[in-house]
């Protein structure tokens, strides 16, 4: 099972709806200080079932809608979608019969958040357990955020345990 | 539980004394596992000396040898149990140029013998130049984030005008 | 002490609103004092907010924004009163090009007016450049350190060669 | 009173005696990882009287002191000496006479550390003193080490009310 592609709208400063294609191999993404480059991180851990605001920068679920800038009104909603593909019919047996895994988390102002898995509603834990059974989610030591790579060095080996788990 | 945990330990050790070598051009590092009843309580202990220095405390290596040393550690995990995407946020932050060359051809091995797919967040002029594709984020309108697919020209266009 | 402590608020306040600004080529941004009984016992709140952007809650800002905040912080308390010396280690490692064009010419500007010596450590091509003297340390005896005076050719051989 | 010089032999990877001279304006530092860039810093709060090993990366203080290469042995002896030259005869009154300020500081593998000011023995409070009266020292803002310029704003509001009592 492959990651195919990231769709944002609404989500922090993607306030149009975004498409960021992933293919094989590495991408590059460059830009200016603070033009949103990140935002794409923490799109992408929300996505897999992140439940700490503070761990996407924010002090709320809320802070992650857009706010508005001086040109342009806030929005009371943000979702994020990402696409897997699926060719060689492998991957955890709740999905080994599709070619394709949609997997889109929304948020609404003031509201909570809601999953869907291929355009159906879905928990939480079920999301969270798909990417697990994949090999990734909000957790994996391969999301490594902005000036968090020395972060490994300088834990308690009883954190850093995590890793050889994640190993197995 | 316990076999599987002393069955990766042992895995990830072997390629991260492998991957230390290769990015440091030399010297030695091993893991270890701190004393514990239950090895599932143990903790991870990283022993390394770059080249032609001796061991010391972790503590005391610079900024960009922690960095490399992590990276090193994160790809042994990947090479045991290689995960489907791998993000990372400008890395190569600390590192000098000799050192930024080094960890793009070790991305660029991994990518090819584990099939994970790598997004590379970097201001690293080498860094871009060694990318199989590039987008560029700009906030044309302020505030409003917007992505373009770009190549290696205007993606050096961007970094140099913001 | 109370007296003295919102003299200085003020003066800090009032420096670091046009440094912000100089930096960031426009938003806006202040200090605040915390609610406390006592002045004395207060904290300092930062709001800023880039050019075109609502003010937010200061761990929504990048990486890079939250750099230059930081040095617009320290240099207005410079401003205020300065110190004989400042020691920048890698500040403007999160900083993309135009950025780093700004803070050397901000350093360079605060050198100018308060008098302050500066040692600045970097990696970075344009603020090499923008020094006024530079120094290589190298370790061509591995694991023992030199300090060579370099002119900027040499760094830059330095910087690729390692 | 200015910075004028700083003098290190046997401190960390600086095993030979070397010195970098402050001039006015600014001075870059430059070279590849792990040369020992960042050892300055280290030996500038020091010789400033800086008490806690960590926050100079060491586990304990004898980690100042060069520990030997695989081709060199290791040393037990580090001293760190910083010039102040005071041409105005300004600056406290302790040194309002003298037309140039010499700290050092000394420390033997095993044994404690001993400061001298201008050749004479003296208490570390004193060269805190000293340093302190001058607006600066090893805790002050104006020594940014690697890593911790974005630390001043995911402070708490209290640890940054330090800022204001130096400007004051
Ligand atoms: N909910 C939101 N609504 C609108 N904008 C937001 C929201 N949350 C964050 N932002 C904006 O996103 C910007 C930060 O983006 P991000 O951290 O992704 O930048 P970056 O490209 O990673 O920059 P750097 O190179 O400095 O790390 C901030 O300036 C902030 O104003
Ligand atoms: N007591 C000691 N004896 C010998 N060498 C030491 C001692 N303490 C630290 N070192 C060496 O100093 C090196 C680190 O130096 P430093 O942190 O100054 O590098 P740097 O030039 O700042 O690098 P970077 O650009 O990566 O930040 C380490 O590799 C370490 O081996
Ligand atoms: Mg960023
Ligand atoms: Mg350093």
């Amino acid at each position: 099972v492959n990651f195919a592609k990231l769709r944002l709208a609404g989500f922090k400063s993607f306030v149009d709806p975004t498409e960021l294609w992933i293919e094989p191999g590495m991408t590059g993404i460059v830009g200016p200080n603070g033009c949103g480059k990140s935002n794409l991180v923490e799109a992408l851990r929300w996505v897999m079932g992140e439940n700490s605001a503070r761990r996407m920068r924010g002090g709320e679920m809320d802070d992650l809608i857009f706010g508005g800038t001086t040109a342009r009104p806030a929005r009371n909603v943000a979702e994020v979608t990402v696409l897997l593909d699926n060719p060689a019919r492998t991957g955890p047996a709740l999905l080994a019969e599709v070619p394709e895994i949609e997997v889109a988390r929304r948020i609404e102002r003031g509201g909570g958040s809601i999953y869907r898995l291929n355009g159906r509603e879905t928990r939480q834990r079920d999301v969270q357990t798909l990417f697990a059974d994949l090999g990734t989610g909000p957790q994996s030591s391969s999301l490594v955020s902005q000036g968090r790579v020395g972060a490994i060095i300088n834990a308690k080996p009883e954190e850093r345990r995590g890793l050889l788990e994640e190993a197995a | 539980g316990r076999e599987r945990l002393l069955g990766s330990f042992d895995k990830v050790n072997q390629h991260f004394q492998e991957l230390f070598v290769g990015l440091f051009g030399g010297g030695r590092a091993h893991l270890a596992m701190t004393e514990a009843e239950d090895p599932l309580d143990a903790g991870l202990e990283i022993m390394a000396s770059p080249p032609g220095k001796k061991l010391q405390v972790m503590s005391l290596l610079s900024g960009g040898e922690q960095a490399l040393t992590a990276l090193a550690l994160l790809f042994a995990v990947f090479q045991t149990n290689p995960s489907p995407i791998c993000v990372l946020d400008e890395v190569d932050a600390p590192l000098d140029d000799a050192n930024v060359d080094r960890f793009c051809a070790l991305v660029s091995r991994i990518a090819a013998e584990t099939g994970t797919r790598f997004l590379v967040i970097t201001h690293h002029r080498i860094t871009m130049a060694r990318m199989d594709r590039l987008f560029g984020v700009t906030m044309v309108e302020r505030g409003v984030s917007q992505l373009v697919s770009v190549d290696l020209q205007a993606a050096e266009r961007i970094r140099r005008t913001g």
